[in-house]
Parts: structure tokens; C-alpha cells; sequence
């Protein structure tokens, strides 16, 4: 169904060939590039640098990370692919237009623990659920 | 940076302008549940007993593989560093499995009040817990307060301590006070004694105007009445690192909602 639309659009399209949106290929998808595959990079929150130190006792700060990169096809190259993913690709390649590709997201976060002195120099210690990035995939 | 400290060829690298850096600020405090930069005053509070309690709690859960820590560790602790036990217990590690949140909390009463001749030894102790966040509840609670080892007068003899909820106060008469624990121990013993006032916290958590504090007294197993530094109780005179202490153990009780900003 893919290739009758896409043929459709090339027919509509016809009297400005050099305008028309370039139809992604199955290479254009081809993760080998790992380059830009979707993955997980070091991002540092430094609550030192922040100028925090005064009241956060520990940690100094916190690897948070952050996850970018593409997510191209065959998805089952990005281990984290949720099966959304793989709607999100099979619509974005009938639309790719309108409809953009899955998005390279968190899939797995982990909590960290803060020490602090709160207004009262009481000490503080909490656990924040999903503040650092240990794992990126495709949604 | 990615991992090998490369900046990524898709980010695009520039310093935040300063508005840009309150911004950001403003959202990790609002992350970390804040509505503003606290300023706490730290005249002795650093080198305190809590702070190196919750260092030590902090440690057992981090696995004490942060490496920036131990530089922290020293930075906290006195430049003269007593031996004694260690701060956290057994029993803490088991409320902290549980918790959400711990919170030591330092001592309030900086001056002695005049008691009766009958309570003239009773020393007292007030805590603020009136900054607790929304649907904390308090699961476990503890009164920690040092005992030295007692080697004048009274080295062969063994003492009870008492501890006290203050229920009422009064112009004319003293205070209305319930007995919470009362503990025998041995002069020679030291160490940390804990003194569990879970149902006291979450009376004033709930009431903050029934915190009225707690009262502490020592008597010889004889019934004498005696000061607390002579039972090797550490009071506010005492080293920092051995200042009596409140620590409290919270359980998110309601689904927190971030408001909106």
C-alpha cells in the first residue's frame, strides 16, 4: 500500500519533480549508521556548579544522561523498540509528511537520593523516582 | 558530552544565559519538591550529630560508591573526630528500606527553663515539624540523645532515663507530661540511646499545636533525682557531633501532584 501511495504522490506531484518530498527508502532506514542510532549520552546535573553546595549535602550532582539519536528501520536493531514503535514506523513510512518517525525516549529510569538542610538546618534525605536515564529506546 | 567527553555533533553547545540558568534552577528545585533555594543557617548545624546521622544513612543506601563523598564525608565531620559507635542503626536501615523520606531534626531550646524543685532536673527539647510536605506520613520516630561513659561518683551505679511528651502547659503549675520510655542502664555504658516516639511525631505532624516538646529526667535506681551530665547524658554544652537529635521516617501516603506554574 506504501509504494500505490507513493506512486499517487509522484503522479500529483509531477509538474514540480524537484519540490516533491523525498520518499524514504528502505537504505534511508537502515540503522548500520550507529552514529545516529538512538542511545544514551552523558548529560551531568552538578548541583556544585549550581552553587548548591551550601544546602545539598550529597551528591555533588547527578549523571541525568539524555537520550537522542535516530530511530530507524528495523527497529529490532534499537533493543528497547516498543511495539508502538513499530506502528509509529509502518505509518510514518504511508506518511512521511504528516507522521514522524518513533521518538528515541527513556525507557528505563532510575531514582537517585538528595541530602539537604531545609530553612530550619533540619537534614533532609528523599528519594526521586525517575531522574536518571539508564536506558534509551524507540516509543 | 557523550560518554568519551565529546560534545554530540547533533547538540548545539552554548553557555544558558542568566535567565536561562534561574529557569533551570527553578525546575530542578521544583523537581525536588521546593518552592524556593533554602538557606539554612549553618553557624554549628554542619558539624552536628544529624547531619552526620543522615550522612551515614545516605552512605548505606548510595553503597558508598560515590566517590565525591568521602571528600564530603570529611568536609561535615568535626576536625576532631571521637571514637564512637556508629550513628545509624540496624533497625534505622530497616525504616529506611520502607521510607520515602528521613528528616533528623536539631533541638530547639537553646536555654535552660526554671522547673520546680521536683523537676529540677528534667531538661526539655523542641523540634520543628511544621515544614513536613504534603501526604508525608511519619512511619518510624526516634529521640537520640548520647551517654558517655560514667566513671566519677557514680560509675557503679544504674539509672533511669525517662522520656516525656509534653501534653500541656500551664502559668501557675508545671507542665502536664506523659511518660513515653523510661530506660535502666549502666554508668559505664555508651553509646546512642533511641527512644521511639512514633505516635508523639504524628500527633504533632497532624496538630502542630500539640508540639509542646519532649522532657527528659534521670533518677539513680535509688529514686534520686540527678543532672543529666552527671548520668553522662551529652546535652547542648556537649560536642556537636553528640548533640541530641530527632529523626523521622516518612511514607508518601497520597499521589503527589505536581501543581501547575
Amino acid at each position: 500500500s506504501t509504494a500505490g501511495r507513493r506512486r499517487q504522490q509522484s503522479r500529483n506531484r509531477s509538474t514540480q519533480p524537484q519540490e516533491a518530498p523525498r520518499v524514504p527508502s528502505m537504505a534511508d532506514y537502515n540503522s548500520s549508521d550507529q552514529k545516529t542510532a538512538c542511545r544514551k549520552h552523558e548529560l551531568y546535573v552538578s548541583f556544585r556548579e549550581l552553587g548548591w553546595q551550601d544546602w545539598i549535602i550529597a551528591p555533588e550532582g547527578y549523571a541525568a544522561n539524555y537520550c537522542d539519536g535516530e530511530c530507524s528501520f528495523p527497529l529490532n536493531a534499537h533493543m528497547n523498540a516498543t511495539n508502538h514503535a513499530i506502528v509509529q514506523t509502518l505509518v510514518h513510512l504511508m506518511n512521511p509528511e504528516n507522521v514522524p518517525k518513533p521518538c528515541c525516549a527513556p525507557t528505563k529510569l532510575n531514582a537517585i537520593s538528595v541530602l539537604y538542610f531545609d530553612d530550619n538546618s533540619n537534614v533532609i534525605l528523599k528519594k526521586y523516582k525517575n531522574m536518571v536515564v539508564r536506558a534509551c529506546g524507540c516509543h | 558530552l557523550d560518554g568519551a567527553n565529546e560534545i554530540h555533533a547533533s547538540f548545539i553547545h552554548r553557555r544558558l544565559r542568566t535567565h536561562e540558568k534561574r529557569e533551570m534552577q527553578k525546575e530542578i528545585l521544583s523537581i525536588l519538591g521546593l518552592p524556593h533555594r533554602p538557606r539554612p543557617h549553618l553557624a554549628h548545624g554542619k558539624f552536628n550529630s544529624a547531619p552526620l546521622f543522615m550522612l551515614d544513612l545516605y552512605n548505606s543506601i548510595s553503597g558508598g560508591d560515590d566517590e565525591g563523598l568521602q571528600g564530603l564525608l570529611d568536609h561535615y565531620k568535626p576536625a576532631v573526630v571521637t571514637q564512637s559507635p556508629p550513628l545509624a542503626t540496624l533497625q534505622d536501615s530497616t525504616f529506611l528500606n520502607d521510607a520515602d523520606m528521613v528528616m533528623s531534626f536539631v533541638n530547639l531550646v537553646e536555654n535552660d527553663r526554671e522547673f520546680s524543685a521536683d523537676r529540677r532536673h528534667h531538661k526539655e527539647f523542641r523540634f520543628n515539624l511544621s515544614q513536613i510536605p504534603e501526604g508525608e506520613a511519619v512511619t518510624a520516630s526516634e529521640f537520640r540523645i548520647y551517654k558517655d561513659c560514667v566513671s566519677n561518683a557514680f560509675k557503679n551505679e544504674t539509672f533511669i532515663i525517662s522520656v516525656y511528651q509534653v501534653l500541656q502547659e500551664h502559668e501557675d503549675r508545671e507542665a502536664d507530661l506523659f511518660l513515653l520510655d523510661a530506660r535502666t542502664l549502666w554508668a559505664a555504658e555508651e553509646g546512642w540511646l533511641e527512644f521511639d516516639i512514633t505516635a508523639t511525631s504524628n500527633l504533632w505532624v497532624m496538630s502542630p499545636q500539640h508540639n509542646l516538646g519532649l522532657q527528659l529526667n534521670v533518677r539513680t535506681s535509688a529514686g534520686h533525682s540527678m543532672m543529666l551530665r552527671d548520668a553522662g547524658l551529652v546535652g547542648r554544652d556537649g560536642p556537636h557531633s553528640k548533640q541530641p537529635f530527632m529523626v523521622a521516617f516518612f511514607k508518601v501516603s497520597e499521589v503527589h501532584v505536581r501543581t501547575t506554574r
